[in-house]
């Protein structure tokens, strides 16, 4: 947690001359500033062979571990959704940004997982995980 | 490892992680699966595996779905699918000349608070061996202290893989361990059911086979009740 703090805090330059000279009037400049760092999906790998855990998960060999990350800067990516709640806390984020938090950059699809494994030597087990893999993200 | 987004699109590797916080993780993953420690590493190339991956494959690839309507329906309609091994050796049923006749499925570890959708017990048979037998399941009782015989199933022996309803004795096993005596398996010719054969002569797959990946097992179908244990 503290490395990732430490690299977002090192890269706080890199943000764009759309995000640094953003008006913080709600009904300002709406030019487009989305970036990298704005709200979206992300993958990371999970590899249950390379853990080692594949005498015991039979399947799958791994999956991935999608998960939401960025910041909630308006407009969204054309592939993200935002809640109505989102929009309008955005805005007063915008007027009172010391009182008011920006939305989260969360789950708005969850699709389930399917994993077979061993319960012990004999027993065998294939479970569907409900809501465990990130499809889309979106800011509420 | 321990990784750290990278600015642009896609996460890199900051740090390996130690032993002990990857047994932390490979803990909190147990936990996720509702498992109290890691299982033991099971017998290779068994049956009943084997069929839970084609079931995984299955669902993958629905165009591949070569399984029965019925069968079918009781995947779909699954939330969890079990596999249980016959372990006949760790309990005795008491009824006489029972070797290779008796089936015994440790059921004590179905998760709480599942509805069972359907319970089969799936036994291989020689394809080329003896095709003109019945075979019927019978469920072992204790009735006023005396073990009985239930009919629970009946089936004529075509080759391959058996399939046998025991939705009936799994339901009460589950709810009633105690009541969990076995199986009792009876093969004879059509025209002399007071003559019984042995399963191994006709071609069934015993137990202690050879050949792990025939062996008999139970295969039962669970709709989750939407509750989860708290962690």
């Amino acid at each position: 947690s503290r490395k990732t703090r430490e690299t977002r805090r090192r890269k706080k330059p890199e943000t764009t001359p759309a995000e640094t000279n953003f008006s913080p009037h709600p009904f300002g400049d709406a030019s487009p500033h989305w970036s990298s760092r704005s709200c979206q999906i992300q993958t990371l790998y999970v590899s249950f062979r390379d853990l080692e855990w594949h005498d015991w998960i039979i399947a799958p060999n791994g999956y991935d571990a999608f998960y939401c990350s960025g910041e909630c800067n308006f407009p969204l990516n054309a592939h993200m959704n935002a809640t109505n709640h989102a929009i309008v806390q955005t805005l007063v984020h915008l007027m009172s940004p010391s009182l008011v938090p920006k939305p989260c950059c969360a789950p708005t699809k969850l699709s389930p997982i399917s994993v077979l494994y061993f319960l012990d030597e004999s027993n065998v087990i294939l479970k569907k995980y409900k809501n465990m893999v990130v499809k889309s993200c979106g800011c509420h | 490892g321990l990784y750290v987004d990278n600015g642009v699109d896609r996460t890199v590797m900051a740090r390996s992680l130690s032993r002990s916080e990857r047994q932390e993780v490979e803990h909190e993953i147990l936990n996720l699966l509702g498992l109290p420690s890691r299982p033991a590493r099971a017998p290779p190339n068994s049956a009943a595996p084997q069929f839970l991956l084609d079931v995984y494959k299955s669902l993958l690839d629905e165009s591949n779905f070569n399984i029965s309507g019925r069968e079918q329906y009781a995947i779909h309609e699954s939330d969890v699918i079990m596999s249980f091994t016959s372990r006949s050796d760790f309990h005795q049923s008491g009824v006489r000349h029972e070797r290779g006749r008796h089936l015994w499925f440790d059921v004590s570890e179905v998760p709480a608070g599942e509805a069972i959708v359907g319970a089969e017990l799936r036994l291989y048979q020689n394809p080329g061996l003896h095709k003109n037998v019945v075979i019927q399941v019978y469920e072992l009782v204790v009735d006023n202290g005396e073990k009985a015989l239930r009919l629970v199933d009946t089936a004529a022996a075509t080759g391959g893989w058996l399939v046998f309803n025991v939705t009936g004795p799994f339901t009460s096993w589950v709810a009633f361990p105690d009541s969990n005596q076995g199986l009792y398996l009876s093969v004879h010719f059509p025209d002399k059911p007071g003559h019984e054969l042995h399963p191994e002569d006709v071609g069934i797959a015993s137990v202690k086979g050879s050949d792990a990946s025939k062996q008999p097992f139970l295969v039962a179908f669970f709709k989750s009740s939407g509750h989860r244990t708290s962690r």
